[in-house]
Order: structure tokens, then C-alpha cells, then sequence
């Protein structure tokens, strides 16, 4: 499904360089459920924005169902054409950002509909959808709200109820539980799972584990690069 | 020291009245150690943010080392002078906020000495006492990155060194180590614990149960209101 081949994220600060990624092979196939763990500055987040088509690799290739999105090397760059990448990052994938990304001036509501906006789904159809989202993460009495109207807990599910709302095949959270109590989280937690049994693909960056042990496989970032990729052997 | 008494918070939006706190009646003496439990929304960042002075309830009473920070009855309001509150927020109080509230276009090592100039600090010893702050949460590295420059759990760094570098003797944190990984947040947690050793205040909002243990008083919020205060057996 998807494809990481050789990816390298370098920044360039004065006479510092950083390696955000030094080098990444790695393959997600459909319907896997994996979880990312590593310690803070490591490399996760750079990692989830590459596979959710929001950043490109300073060099390496990134391949989604066999096609290229991009490929970046010494002879030049290679990238999928503007619609396609569009239609991958609105209609495949959630992305659960891991500082929420709303929208501010904004209600949960309008923010949580904003994909369906981007598809082009009909009016009635989104206003049934969006609800639908927002019940799933326990938060239909807080529709009205704008962000700064709700708590850190409450927004960070507002971020989770967008990434779900278009029913999208893969989903890519980062650090979807950071700011919820354990009761919440299992609650959210029981909404993956879920999703995962429904044939979807989940990738988690997590730093708790007990999150982490929810996951089939087992990904554990140090220093840009994969440190170790493994079954867990519980599932 | 501090002293909240019938303290409620409410919001009316439309035709909907939350109490954010529904009667809170808390104590804190000097030299405490204190973690705040509860559901997300159930009124944690609300307390914290009254109790650090950076929001007034909608009734009740606030009192400051015995002083009258903010009175609001049926008779009226009463608060204290402009002057008072700010030099308690800016020289007694760190806050490390849930959500961090950094300068977006400023490098991490202007967000930390950010308090050092409201205090007016002079300037070699401002750029001495960031050094060392930024020091103590491991991000001397990243002192000239701005925040989107940074991975999530060092922008939840530099929330800390900030409230940390005026050696404020109370310190609220409110879910310090939600973005952290366990190494990072022991890290982090061993420097709250030595502050506490050194004899200040440290008021923490957590949602777990790992980081909980490290204080000595452990209070349950549940809708508003405060369902238990204990002491931690185990400390
Ligand atoms: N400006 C506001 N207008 C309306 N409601 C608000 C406002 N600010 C907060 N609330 C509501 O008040 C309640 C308490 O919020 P608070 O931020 O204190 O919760 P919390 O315990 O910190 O939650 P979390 O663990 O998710 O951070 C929430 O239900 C929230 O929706
Ligand atoms: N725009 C940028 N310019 C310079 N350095 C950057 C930039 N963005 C990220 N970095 C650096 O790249 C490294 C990896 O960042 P990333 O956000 O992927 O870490 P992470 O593993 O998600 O960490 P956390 O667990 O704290 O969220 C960090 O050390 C960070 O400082
Ligand atoms: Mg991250
Ligand atoms: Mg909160």
C-alpha cells in the first residue's frame, strides 16, 4: 500500500544540519495496524507527514499503490500531479495532527465538516456525517464551541472526529491520546480498534504503551532512522 | 498561601449554562505537592488558570498569601490593584500551559526569556538564566528554532523552561508531559521533584496515574467540583 524507500528529511539551520530522517525503509501493507514509538525530537511526526503526503523528503522515494508520489533524488524530482496527491490526502487518508491543527475562528462542528467540504460531499449528507463524527468521540453537546471554547482534551477530539469524519481507508495519528484521562482514551482506542476490524490501516505514533499495545506491529524511531520494526506477539 | 473559596466558573452560550466550576472550596499551603486528576472537561485548566491568576471566576473568593486577589458576590466585585497581580503572575507564578502558548514567530530562546524581560531582569543576566533553563529540559541544541522548527514535545519543553526561569516559587503545570515520551518525562519530573525539595509550591494537572505519584497530595475533579482530596500513602 504504502512504500518508503531511502527517505531523508535534512534541515538546514546556519552551520547546524539536522536529520530530521537519515534514511528510511519502510513498507505498510493494507489493513496493518502499527504503532510508532521513539523519543521526543526523534523523528515521528516527520515521518507521518511524509506517509500522509504533507511534506516531501529531501531525498528518497515515497510510492502509494505502487505509484509514485514522489521521488526525489540527484537527478532531479519526480511528483505526482496536484489532483492525484489531492485526492489521496482528502478522500484516503485521516490525519490526526499532533497540535490539533483547527481551525480557531471556527465551531468543532465547522471544523470537524471541513474535509467533506473539501469532497465535495453533499450538504445534507455532511451535516449527518459530521454529527455522526462528533457523537463517536463523545462530544454532540460541544458542537457550537469554537476551540478556544473547549478543553485541551475536547480539542484534541475535535482533531480525532475530522480525521474520521470522511471514512477514510488510512488513518495516521499522531499522538491522538496525549491530552485525554484513561477513560476517554479507551474510548478512542475502542473507536481504532474498530476501525482496524472494518479493514482500514491505522499508524500510531504513541509514546504511552499501553497504546502502543493495541497495535499489531511495533515501530520504535531513534535519531531519524528505524530502530526496530516487530509482530507484538500479544495480538 | 492560596485559598479558593465557592469559587464557580460559568459560561453561557445560547440557550446552554456550563458550570466549568460548580463550587470549589481548595487550600494550598506553601511548600505542597499536589496532582489534579479528572476527566477531560471536567474543570481541570479552569481551576488552574483561577488559581494562577490568569482568569476570575464568575462568584467566590480568591485569597493570596491572605491578600484579596478577587472577591466576586451579589454586593459586587473586588479586586486587587493591577500592579499586585502582576507582579505575583510574574515573579511568584511559572504556568506551563496545556496547550504551551508560544510566540509562533519568535526562537525558543526569546519564548523562555520572555518573563525575565516583564520582570526586568538586566540583559547578560536574562541570557544566563535562559541558557540554564533551557539547559535543565535538554534543548541548549534548539535555542534558535522557532516553534514550528520544533518537534511537539520540545515546544512542550520550552512551555516549561519559560514558566521555570524566573525561579517562580509556585509552579502550575497543566499536563507537562502529554507529548513526552517515559524517558523524556522522567527527565522533566525529576525537576519538578527537586524544585519541590528546594521548598516551592508545584500544583500539577495530570491524567496519569504514573506521574500522579510524585506528589503528596492528590485531589479528583469530576464536573466542576472537587470529589476527593487525599494525601498520597505512599510519599
Ligand atoms: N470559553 C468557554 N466557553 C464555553 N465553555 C467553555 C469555555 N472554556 C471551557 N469551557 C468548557 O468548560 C469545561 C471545563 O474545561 P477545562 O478546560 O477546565 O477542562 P479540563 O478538565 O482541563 O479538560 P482536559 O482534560 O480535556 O484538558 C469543558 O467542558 C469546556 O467545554
Ligand atoms: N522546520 C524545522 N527546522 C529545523 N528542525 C526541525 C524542523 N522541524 C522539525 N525539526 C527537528 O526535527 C527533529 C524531528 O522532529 P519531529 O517533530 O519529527 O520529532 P518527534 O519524534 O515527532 O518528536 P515528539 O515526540 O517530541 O513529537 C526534531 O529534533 C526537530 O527539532
Ligand atoms: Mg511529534
Ligand atoms: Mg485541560
Amino acid at each position: 500500500l504504502i512504500h518508503l524507500e531511502k527517505i531523508t528529511k535534512t534541515y538546514v539551520m546556519g552551520s547546524d544540519t539536522i536529520h530530521a530522517l537519515d534514511g528510511v525503509d519502510f513498507q505498510i501493507q493494507k489493513n496493518e495496524y502499527i504503532s510508532i514509538m521513539g523519543p521526543s525530537g526523534s523523528g515521528k511526526s516527520t515521518l507521518m507527514n511524509i506517509i500522509g503526503c504533507l511534506d516531501t523528503p529531501t531525498s528518497g522515494t515515497y510510492r502509494f499503490e505502487d505509484e509514485i508520489v514522489c521521488d526525489v533524488g540527484d537527478t532531479g524530482t519526480v511528483k505526482m500531479n496536484g489532483n492525484d496527491l489531492a485526492r489521496i490526502r482528502n478522500r484516503k487518508i485521516g490525519f490526526v495532527f499532533q497540535t490539533f491543527n483547527l481551525l480557531p475562528r471556527v465551531t468543532a462542528f465547522k471544523n470537524v465538516g471541513l474535509p467533506l467540504v473539501y469532497a465535495n460531499i453533499p450538504r445534507a449528507q455532511q451535516v449527518q456525517m459530521t454529527q455522526l463524527a462528533l457523537e463517536k468521540v463523545g462530544l454532540a453537546d460541544r458542537a457550537h464551541h469554537k476551540p478556544s471554547e473547549l478543553s485541551g482534551g475536547q480539542r484534541q477530539r475535535v482533531a480525532i472526529a475530522r480525521a474520521l469524519v470522511n471514512n477514510p481507508s488510512i488513518i495516521l495519528a499522531d499522538e491522538p491520546t496525549g491530552n485525554l484521562d484513561s477513560e476517554t482514551s479507551n474510548e478512542i482506542m475502542a473507536l481504532f480498534d474498530d476501525l482496524h476490524r472494518q479493514d482500514n490501516t491505522i499508524i500510531l505514533v504513541t509514546h504511552e504503551p499501553d497504546i502502543a499495545l493495541h497495535a499489531h506491529r511495533s515501530v520504535h524511531i531513534l535519531d531519524g532512522r528505524i530502530e526496530s520494526d516487530e509482530i507484538n506477539p500479544n495480538v
